[in-house]
This record gives structure tokens, sequence and C-alpha cells, in this order.
């Protein structure tokens, strides 16, 4: 071990290991971590043949399927005999089957596990949960979520996808009706998914009733080939992140039974009669969580940049502070503490309030079960503006990081454009920063309205109320 | 809000600041809107505002969330632990509140001095910090299998594990590369 890690270490202050276990969430679950990390890393199918870095881009789609699917199988493998694998518990395993910790890179199964089968989940009722959700989660069905188009991506009453009720036949015709309407960017759906959720606007009776989620199987399951009526493909190369697997999809005259249609919240009946959502923000359940995925996984690229800096910071000495001594480590100078040290701070107080978010997320996943949807729309205000955050935050701090480490810190081979990439994928996909920020700010501009009139507000605006009370003195 | 630098007196700032961003966004709004504007008009021209406001209420919302959990661990935790915690929950709030010192200032008591101090307590936070900082991001029990870095490596033999990297690279694995006999030795020869 470099003898500057040595002396940095021997000058802790602190039990490391009552910081480990605090900082993943309890012993059980390090145990648990520990045990995962330790079983993967013996699995020498795991290991990259050739680092990635120096990979095309198809060598790097074929790498990451499978290194994806024998991650998933180990994973699952070791999960069945410890705790079953279900819809219980698969979320526990998300940093496994979806972090690009594992694999260095993004995945093309990682949509599958972080928006399919919650998708299923959050809009599927209990009769098409049973259809779909266990094949999904032992990947007998491979899917992914896909709503962004050509022309539309984060505003969905944007969205051109037509989904027809037919009432003759009991189906729903899907089509894109123009270039623009063509699905493009999910991720897993160029060559990997055989099924997926797809958001369209839904018809029937003449009359539009908006965006609504539908289960469609795009491949055969036995070939592989696209389905007639399917044009689909990869979108091609991208600035990072590049193992997702980006698709597009356009649709002619596609039919799906009326049955297809998700509906745990809305419902479409026989004759074509379309019963709303109690909350019109349930459809977007599933992008709230997937948000909080977002946050979460932000926060720990940043601590894994600062990790990688500071240890480099550490090793590294150059130039000196008093001429009369050797050069120092490159952390002695302040501008360097300034630069990495808050980044270190900040993926701490990120992951503290993304687990605080995800607390939330259960708490009115519990109230939405009996029917109380009144948290929703803060839940819906605060995610967005967290993911906005968390992921510009991070992928700034990622950059600081690597310019933190110097000409060393341009090559690859220091993960960190893996890092980059992945941070602001985050920063792009789910949802344009700006326009987060923008629902964020109109929920409390309404909830200002409501203070002013001396209104009850949610938790985490309840502060309001005592500014919009009393006039500024200021 | 009357400014003091303690902790959660900073946090509470940044609502403070959330809060008088809002009853101006709120009022320039309505001031477009008295001006002609549509409602929606209104909104998209105070844009600029809104996604501000919003931003300091979600920094708002981050640094009361850490502040919290990490008050909850330091319940449990060992003294040094806690010691730790805190330094890391005052550096992010400093770092945070630098950031904003103008709103600091137009929404609250700060003064020039209390800006100065604030800097100071940022320094000395980062000074606190420093020896620990190897040892914290070790405690974040990355192996390098996940870290996947050259510079990263636990045992910080980084110019070792640099230059295997570089022999790695698919150019380094033959002495002369075909560009030569097809383009560099013509150039050379003048026969290009």
């Amino acid at each position: 071990v470099n003898k500057d890690l040595l002396e940095e270490r021997s000058k802790c202050t602190f039990d490391k290991e009552e910081f480990t276990v605090w900082w993943v969430g309890g012993k059980d679950r390090l145990e648990e971590k520990r045990n995962r990390e330790q079983f993967c890393m013996s699995q020498p199918e795991f290991r990259d043949k050739t680092p990635l870095h120096y990979v095309s881009h198809k060598e790097l789609y074929e790498e990451t399927v499978r290194k994806a699917t024998a991650i998933f199988a180990k994973s699952k493998e070791m999960v069945q005999k410890k705790h079953g694998f279900n819809a219980g518990n698969f979320v526990n395993f998300l940093d496994v089957l979806c972090g690009d910790g594992f694999m260095h890179q993004a995945n093309p199964l990682a949509v599958h596990f972080s928006m399919f089968v919650p998708g299923i989940i959050g809009h599927g009722n209990a009769e098409q949960q049973e259809r779909w959700l266990d094949r999904a989660l032992n990947c007998k069905i491979l899917g992914t979520y896909v709503q962004t188009e050509l022309g539309h991506g984060t505003f969905l009453r944007g969205l051109e996808t037509t989904a027809t009720f037919d009432a003759e036949t009991d189906e729903i015709v899907i089509n894109s009706p123009s270039l623009t309407a063509y699905k493009w960017w999910p991720g897993g759906l160029g060559l990997t998914a055989n099924h997926c959720i797809v958001m369209a606007q839904l018809y029937s009776n003449g009359r539009c009733h908006g965006v609504n989620p539908f289960m469609v199987q795009i491949r055969d399951e036995d070939t592989h080939m696209p389905l007639p009526g399917i044009e689909i493909g990869e979108i091609g190369n991208k600035l990072g992140y590049n193992g997702v697997n980006n698709g597009f999809l356009g649709f002619k005259n596609f039919r799906i039974p009326r049955t297809n249609m998700l509906m745990k919240n809305a419902k479409l009946s026989h004759d074509g009669t379309y019963q709303k959502p109690i909350s019109s923000v349930l459809n977007y359940g599933t992008m709230v969580f997937t948000r909080v995925l977002i946050a979460l996984d932000t926060s720990q690229l940043l601590a894994r940049a600062a990790t990688i800096a500071i240890r480099y910071s550490c090793v590294r000495r150059q130039s000196v502070i008093d001429p009369s001594k050797p050069e120092v480590q490159v952390i002695d100078h302040q501008t360097q503490q300034g630069k990495l040290l808050p980044q270190l701070a900040k993926a701490i107080a990120l992951k503290l309030s993304a687990d605080n978010l995800w607390k939330m997320y259960e708490a009115t996943q519990m109230d939405l079960e009996v029917g109380n949807t009144d948290r929703l729309p803060e839940l819906h205000a605060i995610s967005c503006c967290l993911k906005a955050v968390s992921t510009a935050d991070s992928a700034a701090g990622v950059e600081v990081c690597r310019l933190a480490c110097g000409g060393h810190g341009y090559l690859t081979s220091t993960n960190f454009l893996n890092l980059y990439g992945s941070a602001t994928a985050a920063v792009t996909y789910e949802g344009e920063n700006t326009v987060l920020y923008l629902q964020t700010a109109r929920y409390l501009v309404k909830v200002w309205n409501q203070a002013l009139k001396g209104q009850q507000l949610m938790p985490t605006v309840r502060y309001l109320v005592q500014y919009a009370t009393k006039p500024n003195t200021r | 809000f009357a400014w003091s630098d303690s902790i959660p007196v900073i946090i509470e700032a940044f609502q403070a600041v959330t809060a008088n961003r809002l009853r101006l966004a709120n009022e320039h709004i309505q001031q477009r809107i008295n001006a002609g504007r549509t409602p929606q008009e209104a909104i998209n021209e105070t844009g600029l505002e809104l996604v501000r406001l919003a931003e300091i209420h979600c920094r708002g919302f981050i640094l009361q969330s850490a502040y919290a959990a990490i008050e909850q661990a330091c319940q449990a935790a060992s003294q040094p632990l806690a010691e730790v915690l805190r330094e890391i929950c005052r550096l992010v709030v400093y770092d945070e509140a630098l950031r904003i010192t103008g709103d600091l200032l137009r929404f609250t008591t700060m003064s020039d001095n209390d800006l100065v101090e604030l800097q100071r307590k940022y320094e000395s936070s980062l000074a606190a910090i420093r020896p620990n900082a190897v040892s914290i991001v070790d405690a974040f029990d990355y192996p390098d299998f996940i870290l996947g870095s050259t510079l990263g490596v636990y045992d910080g033999n980084v110019y070792e594990r640099l230059f295997e990297d570089a022999m790695k690279s698919p150019l380094n694995q033959e002495p002369v590369n075909r560009t030569f006999e097809l383009y560099l030795k013509p150039l050379m020869r003048g026969k290009l």
C-alpha cells in the first residue's frame, strides 16, 4: 500500500466500520452488500475480457448483455437461496441489477428492473400483475418503459402515439401517426426488450382520454424478431452511457387486447367507457419511483468520484507550500480541499435526502392503498426538484473531481468518463431539469396562495405559512 | 429573518429565501396579469425566478434532510463518529450558504461581517475534515471492483495501474501499426 495512504489512514479519528454501517443503512444491509460484492467478485464471467473503454459500440452492447444476464442469473440464484426473489424484495438488488457499479457501464436490462417491473406494479391491476409480474421478475419476458418520442419528452400531453379502442374486436389499435410520434430513447428498447409498457393517447367512443399505459409485446419470444406492425431499432452512439441500448419504436395498426391497457388506476370497459384515475398524478407513480432511484444513484456516483479523487490527491505530490520542504500532497493545498471535500459532503447530503424522499414515497404508497392521495402532489413536487438538483450537482461534482486529478483525470481508465456519462445521462433522462424545476415552482405558487388564505400545508412546504401570513419587513 | 451562523438557522434561512422569492414571483405574476398577460404567459415570463426559487427550496430540503438524519445518527453514534458527521453537515451547509450570499444579504439580516465569518467557518470546516478525508471515503466501502478506477485504487499504487491499463490498449498489441507502411512511410519518402 502506498505510504501516504497508510499515513492518512493512521490519522483516522473515528471507527470506519461504524461509519460504513450507518452509510449503508445497518449491519444486516452491510453484510448483505459485502456478500453480494464478494460473490460478484468471485465470478469469472463478471470480469471484462477487455477493458470496456477500448471496445467498439457493437462489442460494448454484446459485452454488457453478456454481463447483465450473468449478473441477473447469478444474483437470482444467490437471492433465491436466502429469501426468494419477489416483488417485495427486488428493490434491494437494484444496485446490482441496474447500477453501473458492477458493470462499469450502463446496463441494457436496467430499465427492465428500474421501470418495467415497477411499472407493472404501479399501473397493473391484480389480474394483470398475475399475468406479467412473475414472468418479468424472472426475466421470462424482457421489458422496458416506452414514453418519450422523437418530438416530445418531458411534456407528456404532447405525446402523439395513439391507442384507439375498437369495440368490435375488444382490441386497442396502436399507431405512430408521424415520424415525431416514434418512440425514441427508452433504455433496452433497441435490441434487448421483447415487451414494453407504452404510454399513448387513449381514444374511445370518439374521445381522447389522455396518456395511459399499455402492455405491448414487440418481439417474438422465440426468435426475437420484431412482430408485424412494429418498426424497431437502436438510436446510435451517444456522449456516454452507451451500454444502455436506447431504442426507437414505431407502430403501424398494431393490435393488442383491451385488457393490455394497464388498469390499476384508470379503467376501460368493453363498451369503451373510460374511468379516470382518482388522481391525475397516479399515472406518474413509476416516474416518481424512478426519480427517487435516480437521486439515490447519482449520490453514489458522486461519492465514488470523490473517493477516486481524494485517494489520488493524497498519493499525488505536487508543488511546495514551504520552499524549504519537499513537494506536498495535492490535498494539502486549500484550493484542492475546496474542490473535493464539499463533493464528499454533498454526496452524503444528497444520499440522506434521497433516503428521506424514499421514506416519503413509501408512506405515500401506503396512503394510496387506502385511497388517500393528499400527499401525492407534494411528493411529485419534491421528487421533481430533487431529481434536478441531485443529477446536476452530481454531474458537476464528478467533473470537479476529474479536473482535480489534473491530466491523469482525463484518462478513461480512471472511470471518471463512465461516472460522468451516467450522471449527465441522469440529468438528461426522466424529465428535463428546467421543466422539473418549473413543475415544483408551480406547486409552490399554488401552496403559497393556500398559505395566504391560512390553509394548512403539507410538511415540506409548511414553513411557507409563517412568511405568507406576515409582511416582508426587510 | 434574523441571521446567525448556527446550522439550523442557516437551513431556515434557505426557507426564508425561498418564501421571499416566492412572494416576489407571485407579485410579478400578478403584475403581468394586471398588465394584460394571460396567467400562462405571466408564469412563462416569470420562469427564471420560478426555476431559481424551486432550486433553493430543494436545497433547503436537502440540507434539512441531511441535518435531521445526521442528528438522528449522532444520538446513537460514538462521539468520534458524531463529530465527523456533524463536521460534514457543517461543511455542506456552509458551502451551500456561500452559494446564495446575494439572497442571504437581500432577505436576511446577514451583514458583511457575517459573510466574512461564514467564509472563515467554511475554511475551518475544510481543515477539520482534511485529516479524515481518506478514511471517510474508505468508509463508503466501495471495493476496487466497483470503483473500477486506476486512480482510485485502495492501495494507492496508481502509477503502476495507469501503466498496466495503457498496456491493454489495442494499439499497444503490436510494435508497428499498419499505418506506418500505408501512410507514414510514403509521406516521409515523398511518395504519398
